[in-house]
Formats: structure tokens, C-alpha cells, sequence
């Protein structure tokens, strides 16, 4: 499986519908300090699952919904998709896989796979599948990349616990 | 699970001590458990030696040390259980000019069987990239994507 | 020592919002107590708004965002309690060129009281320095100074 | 009073008597990764009597007498000076004063100003009546500069008294 395209729409900073297209390789996210791209990788993060508001910076889940800025009213939900491509698709299974992630700011949460709604167990079991599955040294946060050093010895043991 | 833990604990620290050396050009680094005896429970140390030093406690290694190390183990774990996305949020941060080639040149070794997304503020590592965005906020306070590389389409 | 507490408070509040808005370029900043009426315990909080955002949980800053809002705070304590002596080791690292080159600018205001030492790997910041020093490890494992920079002699 | 010279003789990274002179204004440190930069502002907090090895990054005080290197063997003695220059001497004082810290690996330390031996605490006196007292916002260590923006109320607090 590939990562073909991210869409963003009132995650976070991106009040309008954003998708970025990935292509094989590396993709590289520029731009000045607080524009947003760390955000990206917040989403991508909580497409693929993460249920922890701490790990998203956040005070509350609430916060992944577009807050507002000067000009532009806070909005009631966020939504990202994260569409997948499977390079081998076994006979009659779809070659594109998207999977969709909503948050309503009253609390509510909804999931789907190819528009069909899911259960998040459903989610993170289809990325289980495809090696998707454990995002701790898949996505580095920003300022984390030495916590694997700076970590207790059992934390280490858990991460290749992951890994296994 | 013993199998499985003891398995993937031995191929990640062969990769990592290999990973280390190349990252550091030279130098020593492994993994030892701190109880051999309970595979279940044991937790997991990290030795490093960089090229030309003595062995010390990872805490009296400078932060550029430290991140390389972490990327080393990083990469080990990526090698055994290869999953097609990986995300480095500023990792370069802390690395000098030769550290943040070296850690391209690594990338580019990779990424026929891994997505590398990479936020940067280096121009170095801009330029080892295959495609390029940027973010402005052009409006304060809303994101909006621009392709700046390879030309196609100008995602909005 | 709460009349010496508030006084502080006080003054570091003031400045602390001035320099925000001259290393942001605008925006707002301030400090509040958690527990007013008891000055000698209570705790500070801190409220940040770049320019052309919302006030927002201070854990949703950027990373860059983060660093400034810390060196704004920082220098409205130097203000208040002028010492001899700052030593910056590698702040620059999260910051974007344009605010490494407002870093370098707001440092040099302040030469003429306090004698800085900071550590960087950033060009735009080494050229912004009154002397240099480089430090090398010719020899593995044993540091080694050279003064890069204004001549002199070379300290060793 | 400002900041003359540093000599580091034995200490962390530095085997060799080193002297580092600092002109007024501001003094750039520049070298490759791990060559001892850090180590350098170790040393300015350590002469001025920092007492907690977790903040000069060691297991041990011990951590910070040179341990050797491929070639060099282990030191027995570290040893910092700082020398300020009192830029208007009253009447009778010494226009240059110098700190001293010396420590042996079985554990001993020794303290000094101008060559006559002190306690830890004189050191600290002198410090904080030239405003060198509170080091907390003095010296920013690597990678710690949001640490007052991550901290606790109540840390903050404790760091505006120290300004007070
Ligand atoms: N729910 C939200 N609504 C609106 N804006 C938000 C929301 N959550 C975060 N933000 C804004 O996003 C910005 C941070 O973006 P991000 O962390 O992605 O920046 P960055 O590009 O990574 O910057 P740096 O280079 O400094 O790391 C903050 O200024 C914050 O105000
Ligand atoms: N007691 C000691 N004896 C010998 N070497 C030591 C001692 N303590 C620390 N070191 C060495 O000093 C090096 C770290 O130096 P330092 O942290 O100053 O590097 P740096 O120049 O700040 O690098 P970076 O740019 O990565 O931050 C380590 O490689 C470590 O092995
Ligand atoms: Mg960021
Ligand atoms: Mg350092």
C-alpha cells in the first residue's frame, strides 16, 4: 500500500478543504513558523486512529476543530481522509482505499472506510493489516525525535514490542 | 509473544549497531536487556559509542548525538517491521551541516519502500527531496498548501 | 517578600507583552495569576495570540511559536533583573530565518548591558556575533578551541 | 563586572588547559556535532555552583572529570576558573576577581576565590550580589528554551521569584 492524498477541512488550521497528493518518495513540508505543518502531521496522526487529545497538543479533542481566527468564525467539525492505494489488489478487492475520520465539536465522532461507516477498532485494525498499524516511530513529533534515548528502559521495551 | 519480543529484539540490534556506524562513521552502538532472564519484563538500554570516544552514559551525549542515535534505532525498527509511511517532524533540528546530508543521503536509500514526509526549516534537506509543499498563512490564522516543486497542479 | 513578589509580577508583565509584540511583529501577550488573593502562593499562567489568531491553550503553539513566546519571557526577566551574563545554547533551532534574523536583531539591542555567549549552527546567527569561537574535536574526544573570528590570538 | 575569561582544565570534553576570552557584546560558539559546545556553558554553570549533576547531563558528579578517549586516559581532577573584571573597583577592592572550582574522582571539591580558599556557599554570595545569583534564566541549555512556555504554573512562579 501507498499514501496517495490527504484532505483536511476544518482540521485544525486548515478551515477550507485542503488535499496535499503524495507521490513515491519524499515529500517535503516547508513554510515559516506556525503556518501548519506540524498540524499536517497531527492529522495524519488522528486519521490513523490516535485517540489521545495530549499527543494532538491539545486540551481538549474539541481542539482539532478549526477554532476561528480574525477574520473567520470557528467551525463545528473537523474531517480528514487519507487515501490509500494498494499496489498488488487481490482479486476483486479495491484498488483505492480511503478511510475518513469526523469530529463534531458537541463530542460526536464518526469513521468510515471507502464511505461506509466504521467502528474506529475497524480502522485500526485495517492499518494493523497493512503495517500501518503502530504509529510510534512511524510519526515523529517535532522536539520528540531523542525520546527514544531519553526514555526509562521498560518505555524501549514497549516500542519494540510494536514493533514485533 | 517471549518468541516474537526475542526475535525482533536481536534483528533490531544488528541493524541498529550497522545504522549507527553508518549514520556516525564509525563507532559502536547495542542494545542490552537489563533482565535476560524475564524476556517478558526486561527493559532495554542503549550503548553508543561514537568514533574515537569512549563508551559513557547516553545522557552525557550532546543533542546532536542523541538525535542521530535515535534515528539509528529509529531506522532498525523501520527495517524490521517496514511500514510504508514515515513522518520526521523537524528531526534535523539539532543535526550540523554534515550530519543533515548525511541523514538525506539515508532517506534516499530508503524511499523505494517507504513514504518519507519531512518538515524542514533546512535548505539542505529541501533540496534532497522528490516533491516539495509549502505552507503559508497568507490569511493569518488559516493554512493554505502551495506545491512548490515539480511543477503538476496547485493543490488548494 | 509578596510586596517583592508583585513588584516583580508586575514589571516583568509589562515588558513581557512589549517584547512579545516586537518579536511577533503584533499579537498580544500576557501573565496571570492562577489564585490572585494569595500572591504568595499562587501559581502564573501564561496567554499568547500571534498576530491574526485567536487566543488559544498555549499547547496548540507551534514549535517556533513556543520558542519566541519563552524568549520574549526571558528577556522581559533580564529586563527586570539585569545579569552580567546570558548564555543561549542553540535557541535558534526551531526558528525560521526571518525569526532567527529578529533574534539576532533583538540581542544586539541589548550588547551594550549584557555579554551573551550563545551556541548556534545557524549561519544567519554567526554573522550577527561581536567575536567567534570554534570548537573542534581534531583529536577524538578531546575539545579543542579556535577563534574564527576578529583575529586576535588564538586561544588554545 | 563582566565576564573576562573561562579556563577548563580537566573538565567533561576538555583534557587540555583551555582559555576562552569573552570581549563585551555578544560571543558566537560554533563547531560540529558532539565536539563540546555544550559543554562549555556546563562549565560556566558549574563554576558558578550548580550542584545538581541531572543538569550538567551526568549519572554522577563524577561525569564531569575528563573520563578519557581513545588515546588520552581518564583524569583524576576537574577544574574551572571564571574571571571577572569589576568595571568600577571601590576604593581598596581588586578590580579582577577569580572563581575557581576544582573536583577530585574520589569525590573531594574544592572552592576559591582569588586563590584563597572558600565554601561553595561564599561563591554563591558573591554571585548573586553581582546579579549572577539566579542562574535559571541566565544560562538556557540545549533544547530547554520552551521550558518556561511546557512548565507549571507554580515552576513559573518559582522562576519570577528568583527574578524578584
Ligand atoms: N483548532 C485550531 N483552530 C485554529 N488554529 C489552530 C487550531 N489548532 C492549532 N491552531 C494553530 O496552528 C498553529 C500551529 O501550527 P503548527 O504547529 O502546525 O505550525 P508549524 O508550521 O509546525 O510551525 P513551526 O515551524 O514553528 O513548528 C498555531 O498558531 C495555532 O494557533
Ligand atoms: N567527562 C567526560 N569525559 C570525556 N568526554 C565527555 C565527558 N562528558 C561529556 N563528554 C563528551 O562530550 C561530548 C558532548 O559534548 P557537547 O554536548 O558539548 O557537544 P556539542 O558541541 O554541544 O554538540 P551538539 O551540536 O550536538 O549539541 C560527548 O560526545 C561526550 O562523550
Ligand atoms: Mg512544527
Ligand atoms: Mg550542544
Amino acid at each position: 500500500y501507498v499514501i496517495r492524498k490527504l484532505r483536511l477541512f476544518g482540521f485544525k488550521s486548515f478551515p477550507r478543504e485542503t488535499v496535499i497528493r503524495f507521490s513515491p518518495g519524499i515529500t517535503g513540508i516547508v513554510g515559516p513558523n506556525g503556518c501548519g505543518k506540524s498540524n499536517i502531521a497531527d492529522a495524519l496522526l488522528w486519521v490513523m486512529g490516535e485517540q489521545s487529545f495530549k499527543n494532538l497538543r491539545g486540551g481538549a479533542m474539541e481542539d482539532v476543530v478549526f477554532n476561528g481566527s480574525d477574520k473567520l468564525a470557528p467551525m463545528g467539525m473537523a474531517e480528514v481522509e487519507l487515501q490509500l492505494e494498494n499496489l498488488n489488489p487481490p482479486e476483486g478487492e479495491e484498488r483505492f482505499v480511503t478511510i475518513q475520520r469526523q469530529y463534531f465539536r458537541e463530542g460526536d465522532a464518526k469513521y468510515r472506510i471507502n464511505g461506509k461507516r466504521v467502528r474506529l477498532k475497524d480502522i485500526q485494525e485495517f492499518l494493523l493489516e497493512i503495517g500501518l498499524g503502530s504509529k510510534s516511530f512511524a510519526i515523529i513529533e517535532q522536539g520528540r525525535v531523542s525520546t527514544l534515548i531519553n526514555a526509562r528502559p521498560e518505555e524501549r521495551r514497549r516500542m519494540i514490542e510494536e514493533a514485533a | 509473544t517471549r518468541e516474537l519480543f526475542m526475535k525482533a529484539y536481536d534483528a533490531i540490534n544488528t541493524t541498529f549497531s550497522a545504522v549507527f556506524q553508518n549514520l556516525f562513521g564509525g563507532g559502536n552502538a547495542s542494545l542490552s536487556l537489563t533482565d535476560p532472564d524475564d524476556p517478558l519484563e526486561t527493559g532495554v538500554d542503549i550503548f553508543a559509542q561514537p568514533p574515537g570516544k569512549k563508551i559513557q552514559n547516553i545522557s552525557l551525549m550532546s543533542g546532536g548525538e542523541k538525535a542521530q542515535t535515535a534515528l539509528a534505532l529509529l531506522f532498525a525498527m523501520f527495517e524490521y517491521r517496514t511500514s510504508p509511511l514515515c513522518v520526521l517532524d523537524e528531526v534535523d533540528a539539532p543535526l550540523d551541516e554534515a550530519n543533515v546530508i548525511q541523514l538525506g543521503q539515508f532517506l534516499r536509500k530508503y524511499r523505494d519502500t517507504v513514504q518519507f514526509v519531512v518538515m524542514t526549516h533546512n535548505k539542505t534537506t529541501m533540496e534532497m527531496v522528490d516533491s516539495l509543499y509549502g505552507v503559508t498563512m497568507e490569511e493569518p490564522g488559516c493554512s493554505k498548501m502551495l506545491s512548490v516543486k515539480l511543477g503538476d497542479s496547485l493543490t488548494s
